[in-house]
């Protein structure tokens, strides 16, 4: 554990906590997209699978069932409890162009060909592309609500942590996850162009993010 | 791809 990494996972939850609370507070989930939550749900069931079969810390494990809890809690928000808030018809990325190439390429590209690592490997590869409907869906309606892009601020912010965590565990203990690290290099830039306006729009101007 | 890191990280 390093301070990269901490500062990353810390981020990650932050991220979470804050859209749960967002949709929990305002009984809406307007402009959040249901589809990229689902894509997260199941990145975190595919990955920690190993919660079962190996056990690394009590910190590793209370964070995976916080953030399974959570991911299932705000897909059930966004589904169940506040459904009649959910802008369905701005919500319209085809996930499965997402999901089929990534099940293809970690059945191809893996570090061992069994069924969890295939899963663990499926959950790497769809995470570094799950934001992509709520990206595309703030694209489409042309803005977002700061409590939003703050959202996406954190979640941009654990990715960028993440990269200097491999960085600094690759000089310190050798330390290299060849999938992981290009999965997260791709991720990352996927945040770059919101990263611009967020800085450009968000802080220095108020409310809402409108796109050009 | 040959060697498998640990799976530490979240």
């Amino acid at each position: 554990m390093n301070i990269f990494r901490l500062l990353g996972d810390m981020c990650h939850l932050v991220a979470i906590i804050i859209l749960f609370l967002k949709i929990w507070r305002s009984k809406s989930c307007a402009g959040i997209s249901g589809k990229s939550q689902v894509l997260f749900a199941l990145v975190f069931t595919t990955r920690y699978l190993d919660l079962f079969t190996s056990f690394i810390s009590v910190y590793n494990t209370v964070m995976k069932v916080v953030f399974l809890v959570l991911a299932y809690a705000t897909v059930y928000l966004i589904y169940l409890r506040f459904r009649s808030t959910y802008n369905s018809e701005s919500d319209s990325f085809r996930v499965e162009f997402l999901l089929v190439p990534v099940a293809g390429l970690s059945f191809l590209e893996n570090y061992a060909f069994a069924p969890l690592e295939i899963l663990w490997t499926f959950s790497i590869y769809l995470e570094s592309v799950a934001i992509l409907p709520q990206l595309f869906m703030i694209t489409k309606t042309g803005e977002a609500e700061s409590i939003t892009t703050h959202y996406l601020f954190f979640l941009g912010l654990y990715r960028a942590l993440y990269l200097a965590n491999w960085v600094w565990r690759y000089h310190t203990e050798g330390f290299f996850d060849q999938i992981a690290v290009v999965s997260g290099v791709v991720q990352t830039i996927f945040y770059c162009d919101f990263f611009y306006l967020y800085f450009t729009k968000v802080l220095r101007g108020s409310g809402k993010m409108t796109l050009p | 791809i040959t060697k498998m890191p640990l799976k530490d990280e979240l």
